[in-house]
């Protein structure tokens, strides 16, 4: 099934997701 | 004596024995301190001890409301000033403030308010 | 009867046998069992990224934008696991207001899992199904799962 979702990623267990440092932000600069 | 909260902060982060420099690590989340003000004009300053490699802060002005496992500077309830590219912050939309700050650096923030409430 | 993390660790090997998507009588496709379940047997983790609360609203309205369908499972008042981009075969159970399975947030090991059990005995090709046990809300989603106390919406 999940090859009809290219950019869906299989999961064999939970990951924690990185965030980065403009990942709250609506615009930069 | 204006210390940083224990009680007013995300959890995650890491307050030193005297209560006055703290470390995060991870995504962006907020402590403040023990005493807020309402009205006159009002200074404090902040020393960047350590800006691993990567790592950043935003730091500045919160009322009560401000989400605290969000960067300061989110929503309405805060005003922030990044160490990268030294862009302020508020309601999530960066503007051009100054260069950017880091490691050594001392950071001064005024509040002006008016006198009545 | 063995402890949670035993059960868990068994469990990484054996989902990928017990369970399988297909196409669904109650909305799209579905999660079915390929053999017989016991009651109260652990059946999958509901896997995905695990993500800071506070980034569920932004990550929403960029799904919604987009037109993708949000798949998202709150641990607790700070987690939530997003299985939209990243995820596995359970993001596809159904709800139903007469599940067959229930969820449960379960610590192992200091990290905390989503994890679904079987409420019964489950027979071969039975779609899985558990309450989602939405909060109340003003804008109502239609609920489909054909079951004869089906409360009709799923908030």
């Amino acid at each position: 099934w999940s090859a009809f979702a290219p950019d869906f990623k299989e999961l064999d267990e939970n990951v924690e997701y990185e965030e980065r440092e403009s990942e709250f932000d609506l615009s930069d600069e | 004596t204006v210390l940083l909260a224990l009680h007013d902060r995300a959890p995650q982060l890491r307050i030193s024995e005297d209560r006055l420099s703290v470390t995060g690590e991870k995504g962006y989340c907020m402590v403040r301190s023990t005493h807020a003000v309402s009205r006159g004009s009002w200074y404090f300053e902040v020393t960047v001890d350590d800006m691993k490699d990567g790592s950043a802060a935003r730091l500045g002005w919160a009322q009560e409301y401000a989400n605290l496992q969000a960067p300061l500077g989110y929503d309405k309830f805060g005003y922030a000033w990044r160490s990268r590219k030294g862009t302020r912050f508020h309601e999530s939309r960066g503007k051009h403030y100054s260069s950017s700050y880091g490691e050594g650096d001392v950071l001064g923030f005024l509040i002006v308010l008016p006198n009545d409430i | 009867s063995l402890p949670m993390a035993m059960r868990f660790r068994h469990l990484r090997e054996t989902a990928k046998i017990t369970v399988g998507v297909f196409r669904s009588d109650i909305h799209g496709r579905g999660l079915f069992c390929l053999r017989d379940i016991d009651g109260g047997e652990m059946v999958i983790e509901y896997a995905g990224e695990v993500i800071r609360s506070s980034l569920t609203d932004k990550r929403e309205k960029y799904y919604t934008a987009k037109g993708i369908g949000c798949y998202m499972f709150r641990i607790d008042d700070k987690s939530v696991i997003d299985a939209t981009m990243k995820g596995n075969a359970a993001r596809f159970i159904n709800h139903s207001c007469e599940p067959n399975c229930y969820s449960k947030v379960v610590d192992i090991l200091g990290k905390k899992h989503i994890l679904i059990f079987a409420l019964r005995k489950i027979i071969q090709g039975e779609e899985l199904t558990y309450d989602y046990k939405f909060p109340l809300e003003e804008d109502k989603i239609n609920c489909h799962c054909l079951s004869r106390k089906c409360r009709k919406y799923l908030n």
